[in-house]
C-alpha cells in the first residue's frame, strides 16, 4: 500500500482470499498499483493540501471540454485562439504558478519589471510540449480620488480611457552566475488600461526548449511600460506580484499562470470533438 | 406465446450486452485529488455468447468458429463478452506536486460490447 490508490478494503479482500501466500499477494497488489500510477502518469498518490488552488481557467477548460459537442459551450473569453488551437492538439494541459521566493520585482517611474520562475520539472520526458501561454491578470486602472470629491471614492477609469500600457514578455537566458541575465522578447501587447481581464501571451518557444532539455529554464521577465505615468498607483494594475496586489484573498485566482499544452503520445486531444452517440 | 416471450426475454437478458456502471471516485478515495468530474459512467459488458451468434454481437470470425466448435464440444469455451468500442474521458486533477492538470485518458468508457 505504498501509494494508496487501491482502497484498503480491496487490498484486504484480495489478501484474505487465500489464493497466494501473503508475500505473493502483496507483490501482486503492488504491481497492480504501479500500473494504476503509470496509467495516471503519477509517481505516488497525490495528497493535496486544503490550501491547494485550482485556477478558474483550468475549470473553464474542463467545462469547455465536457460540454464539447453537447451544448456547444464556447471557449472562455480569456482564452486566446492560439490556446484553443493548442488544446485541440494536446492530450495534457498543465498549469503552474511561479515560485514566489524566486521572484524579482523592480519598479521605476514608468516601468515595472518582474522576473518569474516556473518549476517545470514535473513535466515528464515523454510529453511533448506543443504550446504554452503565460496568463497575466490586469485590473482596470482607477483614477485617483479627485481633490474636490467629498466621498473619497475612486472613480472608474473611463476618465483615463486613453491610457495605454505595453506589456512585454521576455525569456531569460545566459550563464547561471551572470549578474545581468540576457533577455529575448517572446511576445508583446499594447493594452487599454480601462478594462479588467486576463492577457494571454505566447511563450511556446521558450517552454518547448526548457522541457525538451535543449536550454536551461531561467524564467521569464514581464515588463510593464506605462508611458503616461503620472499617478503613483498605476503600476499596480498588472497583477504580477503579491506585493502589488491589495486583496490577498483573491491573489490565488489573480496571480500569473503558466499553462502548457502537450501530448504524451497516448490517445486523443483534450478538446477532441467527439461525435454524438 | 407468453412462455415464448418469457424465454426470449430471458435469452436477451443473458446475452452479451452493455450494463450500467457509474464509477464514483469517492468510493475508491480518489476524490481527494480528482477535482472533476466526481465520477463517470464507465459501463461494463456481461452476458452469454450463445450459439448461433447473432449479428449484433460484433463477433470476429474467430469468435464465430469458436462458438461453433463449442456447440459440438463443450470442453472448448464459448467466446467472451468484452468491450469492442471504448471512448476517452478528461480528468481535472491535482498531481503529487499540487499542480493542476487536465488530461485526456483513452479507453475509459465502454461504448459497445461484443463476443470475441
Amino acid at each position: 500500500g505504498a501509494s494508496g490508490l487501491i482502497p484498503e478494503v480491496g487490498r484486504r479482500k484480495y489478501s484474505e482470499s487465500g489464493k497466494q501466500s501473503p508475500q505473493q499477494s502483496e507483490n501482486f497488489l503492488n504491481e497492480f498499483e504501479l500500473r494504476l500510477l503509470n496509467m495516471f502518469g503519477l509517481k505516488r498518490k497525490p495528497n493535496p493540501s486544503k490550501h491547494a488552488v485550482v485556477p478558474q481557467y483550468m475549470l473553464d477548460l474542463y467545462h469547455m471540454h465536457s460540454a464539447n459537442g453537447e451544448h456547444g459551450t464556447k471557449r472562455p473569453r480569456s482564452m486566446g485562439k492560439h490556446a484553443e488551437k493548442a488544446a485541440s492538439r494536446a492530450n495534457t494541459i498543465r498549469s503552474f504558478h511561479h515560485e514566489e521566493a524566486m521572484e524579482a520585482l523592480a519598479s521605476l517611474k514608468s516601468k515595472t519589471t518582474q522576473q518569474f520562475y516556473f518549476n517545470l520539472t514535473s513535466v515528464p520526458e515523454e510529453e511533448l510540449i506543443t504550446s504554452a501561454e503565460l496568463r497575466i491578470y490586469r485590473n482596470e486602472v482607477q483614477s485617483p480620488p479627485s481633490s474636490n470629491s467629498s466621498s473619497g471614492q475612486s472613480a472608474p477609469s473611463s476618465s483615463t480611457s486613453n491610457g495605454l500600457h505595453r506589456i512585454n514578455i521576455y525569456e531569460l537566458f545566459g550563464h547561471a552566475g551572470a549578474d545581468q541575465p540576457l533577455a529575448r522578447l517572446l511576445d508583446t501587447r499594447l493594452v487599454q488600461d480601462s478594462v479588467s481581464r486576463w492577457e494571454s501571451f505566447d511563450v511556446s518557444p521558450a517552454v518547448a526548449q526548457w522541457t525538451s532539455g535543449k536550454s536551461h529554464n531561467r524564467g521569464f521577465m514581464v515588463e510593464v511600460l506605462h508611458p503616461e505615468e503620472g499617478e503613483e498607483h498605476r503600476h499596480r494594475h498588472v497583477r504580477v506580484s503579491r506585493s502589488l496586489h491589495q486583496d490577498q484573498d483573491s491573489w490565488a485566482q489573480a496571480r500569473p499562470l503558466l499553462v502548457t499544452y502537450g501530448h504524451d503520445g497516448r490517445g486523443d486531444a483534450v478538446l477532441h470533438r467527439r461525435d454524438k452517440r | 406465446q407468453a412462455t415464448l416471450r418469457k424465454q426470449r426475454r430471458k435469452q436477451n437478458k443473458a446475452s452479451c450486452r452493455r450494463h450500467d456502471l457509474y464509477v464514483d471516485f469517492s468510493d475508491v478515495g480518489w476524490n481527494e485529488w480528482i477535482v472533476a468530474p466526481p465520477g463517470y459512467h464507465a459501463f461494463y459488458c456481461q452476458g452469454e455468447c450463445p450459439f448461433p451468434l447473432a449479428d449484433h454481437l460484433n463477433s470476429t470470425n474467430h469468435a464465430i468458429v469458436q462458438t461453433l466448435v463449442n456447440s459440438v464440444n463443450s470442453n472448448i469455451p464459448r467466446a467472451c463478452c468484452v468491450p469492442t468500442d471504448l471512448s476517452p474521458i478528461s480528468l481535472l486533477y491535482l498531481d503529487e506536486y499540487e499542480k493542476v492538470i487536465l488530461k485526456n485518458y483513452q479507453d475509459m468508457v465502454v461504448e459497445g460490447c461484443g463476443c470475441r
